[in-house]
């Protein structure tokens, strides 16, 4: 995993990735407040279009660009349920639109305009090939907007298209749970709590948690949502560094365990909090900043 | 591999449905479709 | 930072220069995909090259330094190997031994296995994509048919590697196949080494089987079980399998634990055939003579 592109170039500390979207927040306000200053100095505005351009065309703050990421990335999801991609061309769509929003401002690209982008790219790199007309048909698009973006995309994702999901993982996860506690779990409930599990991830995969944390820890957090004593229960079987020997009482294990219990543990509950704090916004509020973001672009308009 | 994996493949513990249909059908026993495979896959990415 | 001096290739979907890395003066090869030709944006091949290469550092698979945008077109940077095993084994005046043969087998697998230990098929093993490196290293290269291994109920296209080091299975129009057809090709590799012609050379897909049977004997469901449930199947002329003392005739220079090594790789039923873990651990690589040091190899 160490190896992988996904730990090398997208996992970062809670500080970092503030301070990536700060970063990418600044240079792009920067940018706007150019053009408007510009604007203002190449026309001769009134009063009031000035008193309009300083309380409307202002540029968004993280938090408000965080908000309109979510809200179009929610739409990834929904866009590439609604073509019927499998679970993991839906995960890696919404992944790279996540990623573009880490490394561009939605006020340099409008989020709008990437949603169909995505998830084309993703369907090519999981080998799900549709050709570019047949998409922009069922998407209701067209083959220059989805296009337009490409290559960009590619770049903004620094060339990395294989993803770890944590799919895999829980199909792991289930099959070990059967090892470990093997008689004492009964599988036609271990088989609803893959099924509720597996619905889950997805909605984790809009959260933060994909760039704080590995996919078995996400997967593992996601388990503990759906059932904490059990999943405990097979961690403290797994990974505890003493085994109960026959007449009950504790031994040390031979087997030092790479794996810290605790740790691993406290990891997995902060990113099932990550996971729970997913906010949803809400339409009205995404079109506000829609708007304010428009007018940013747009002064003339305005 | 260097550490010792954090995982050992039981196939005859494990119940899984949808393998066990996959690999009684003619199509994937001729291909060479092996369930070993498939959970060795499936646990590296869970261990990993 | 990177020059583009020579051109050294052109494929379908892209252009091959020789260069150099300016900060370095390293030697480099700029594979520059042209995006034009392709209608659906970005190639599949390119996207499958980025996609693999970019997880796998391993000596025995050609390394990506580098990608840039460059004029509209994507750029890969790639370490300049300046030569192939086919054009090694086509050049009659280079004269090789068995223990450079096995230590271009010990590498190529070393590489094959890197790739199946991350879940990659390769799909299109044969000797010009076998690069040698300027000190006789071999590494794998062009990934541009390769794919993760995929989900077990996906289905998979057949129509994949070049026919001659194309495995039983996807003659047969597998759809569900494994890393095993990686194998397969390394075998046919293997062959073609110690012959220094194409093993099963077919002429179209009808042939190659024709060909592949004949050398190896035609499978049967009692060594391959449900092999007869394919449609090709029953179209088939039976062969049997040649004899240890046929395949010995045709291989004078192999060993008894190298024609094992090769029957282990051209195994017909693919659960059967050796992975790469087999192949590496085999008494081939143990028995004298050792492989060659790479950069003592002509």
């Amino acid at each position: 995993y160490r190896h992988s592109s996904q730990y090398r170039f997208w996992s970062f500390s809670k500080e970092h990735l503030r301070e990536k979207r700060d970063m990418t927040n600044k240079l792009a306000v920067e940018t706007i407040e150019k053009d408007l200053f510009d604007f203002k100095a190449l026309n001769d505005l009134t009063p009031e279009e000035l008193n309009a351009l300083d309380t409307k065309a202002v540029p968004l703050t993280t938090e408000e660009e965080l908000k309109l990421i979510d809200f179009y990335a929610k739409k990834v999801q929904v866009i590439s349920q609604h073509l019927n991609l499998p679970t993991e061309i839906i995960a890696t769509s919404i992944s790279f639109f996540r990623k573009f929003f880490l490394e561009n401002s939605v006020m340099q690209f409008d989020p709008k305009n990437l949603v169909h982008t995505t998830v084309f790219l993703a369907c090519k790199a999981e080998n799900y090939f549709i050709s570019v007309d047949s998409f922009a048909k069922k998407a209701k698009s067209t083959r220059e907007s989805i296009l337009k973006y490409e290559f960009k995309l590619l770049e903004s994702l620094k060339f990395t298209l294989l993803i770890h999901h944590p799919y895999k993982p829980l199909h792991g996860f289930f099959l070990d749970i059967q090892n470990i506690l093997h008689g004492k779990v009964d599988l036609n409930y271990m088989g609803q709590i893959y099924d509720r599990t597996k619905k889950k991830i997805t909605q984790a995969l809009l959260t933060d948690a994909v760039y704080l944390y590995t996919p078995p820890q996400i997967t593992l957090a996601v388990l503990l949502i759906e059932d904490e004593p059990l999943i405990t229960k097979y961690l403290e079987l797994k990974f505890a560094d003493n085994d109960n020997d026959d007449n009950g009482n504790e031994v040390k294990r031979k087997k030092k365990n790479s794996i810290d219990l605790t740790v691993l543990l406290s990891v997995i509950k902060e990113c099932k909090d990550v996971i729970e704090n997913l906010q949803t916004v809400s339409t009205e509020d995404a079109r506000k900043i829609a708007a304010k973001n428009y007018f940013c672009q747009n002064p003339k308009a305005l | 591999d260097i550490e010792p994996r954090r995982f050992t493949i039981e196939e005859e513990l494990y119940d899984d449905p949808f393998l066990k249909d996959l690999q009684n059908k003619k199509e994937f026993i001729a291909s060479g479709f092996r369930t070993d495979y498939v959970y060795e896959r499936v646990l590296t990415e869970a261990f990993m | 930072e990177y020059t583009k001096e020579k051109k050294v290739g052109e494929g379908t979907y892209a252009v091959v220069y020789l260069g150099t890395k300016q900060s370095t003066g390293r030697q480099i090869a700029v594979k520059e995909i042209k995006t034009s030709e392709f209608k659906d944006g970005l190639d599949m091949s390119a996207i499958r090259e980025v996609k693999y290469l970019q997880e796998m550092q391993h000596d025995n698979v050609i390394e990506l330094i580098d990608i840039f945008m460059a004029y509209d077109n994507l750029n890969l940077v790639l370490e300049f190997l300046p030569t192939d095993l086919e054009v090694i084994i086509k050049d009659k005046s280079i004269l090789f031994t068995p223990a450079d043969i096995k230590s271009w087998m010990l590498m190529t697998l070393r590489g094959v296995h890197h790739c199946h230990r991350n879940f990659i098929l390769h799909r299109d093993l044969k000797p010009n994509n076998l690069l040698v490196s300027p000190d006789g290293i071999i590494k794998v290269a062009d990934f541009g048919l390769a794919r993760a291994i995929p989900a077990p109920h996906e289905n998979l296209t057949s129509n994949v590697v070049t026919r001659w080091y194309r495995a039983p299975e996807l003659l047969f129009g597998a759809r569900h196949y494994t890393s095993a057809i990686d194998i397969w090709s390394v075998g046919v590799i293997f062959a073609e080494l110690m012959l220094r012609i194409p093993y099963l050379p077919g002429q179209n897909d009808v042939d190659q089987m024709e060909v592949t049977f004949r050398a190896l004997g035609t499978p049967t469901d009692k060594d391959w079980p449900e092999v007869s449930s394919f449609n090709s199947y029953n179209k088939l002329q039976i062969y049997p399998p040649p004899s240890t003392f046929e395949l010995r005739k045709r291989f004078i220079a192999a060993s008894e634990n190298a024609l094992k090594f090769m029957s282990g790789m051209l195994t017909m039923n693919p659960v059967k055939r050796w992975s790469a873990i087999e192949c590496l651990e085999s008494e081939y690589f143990q028995e004298m003579p050792p492989p060659t040091n790479p950069s003592e190899i002509p």
